[in-house]
């Protein structure tokens, strides 16, 4: 495992923790969108089916057993929680979640390179990861007033990207075997999504001033 | 590695 890998991964696991902070602490997941949470959960069900058969260390299984755990726990707090459901944009967040879920389970059932179900949920995962994100960020654009937390959440998961393709670009040059098409064009996609969000945050604290995105 | 994809990665 190289740096970058571990780095993102941090940043992966850091979004995570800000973002319970936030609900737990101030009980309240307003500016949140519940359906990328949904999707994340979803994404990480579909791609750890393996936990149990394919054991590749103790950080990888320790990792993802938090990452289920995790979103798990964001998805309740935010459904069922007494007070915290009661801060949820319901009305604001409105992106269809079958416009995202359908064609990347066309695309996975297209293109995964082995017909068994647990690659082609794997592959449903990497193209479903990719576009997760985007319910999050239109709910952003309609949210006046973006709290501290929410910004600096979208800010670390994006930082998860980035790292994770220089992570590629480092295996490319240093394993043989490192060829997979598929994970480098959804990375990078799921990066080109975050830029417009990434320009606007660094505006903002150049400038000193509260994030917002311009409907 | 399966597949040629990153199945040892999160």
């Amino acid at each position: 495992m190289n740096v970058f890998r571990l780095a993102g991964d941090m940043m992966h696991l850091l979004s995570i923790v800000v973002l319970l902070l936030k609900i737990t602490g101030i009980k309240s997941c307003r500016g949140i969108s519940l359906k990328t949470q949904e999707l994340y959960l979803l994404v990480f069900i579909t791609r750890y089916l393996d936990i149990f058969t394919n054991f590749v260390s103790l950080y990888n299984t320790v990792m993802k057993l938090v990452f289920l755990g995790t979103s798990s726990a964001i998805v309740y707090y935010m459904r069922y929680d007494r007070i915290i459901k009661l801060t949820y944009d319901k009305e604001q967040d409105t992106f269809k979640y079958l416009l995202l879920v359908a064609p990347s389970a066309v695309l996975a059932l297209a293109t995964s390179h082995v017909y068994t179900v647990l690659e082609v949920l794997w592959t449903f995962s990497i193209y479903l990861e990719a576009v997760a994100i985007m319910p999050q960020l239109v709910l952003l654009q309609r949210t006046q007033n973006i709290d501290n937390l929410t910004g600096n959440y979208v800010f670390l998961l994006g930082s998860y990207r980035g790292l994770y393709i220089l992570n590629w670009i480092y295996r490319f040059f240093t394993e043989k075997h490192y060829r997979q098409w598929l994970v480098w064009t959804c990375g990078v996609v799921q990066t080109i999504i975050y830029c417009d969000f990434f320009y606007y945050y660094f505006l903002s604290w150049q400038n000193n001033e509260k994030l917002a995105l311009p409907a | 590695i399966e597949g040629g994809g990153a199945h040892d990665e999160l």
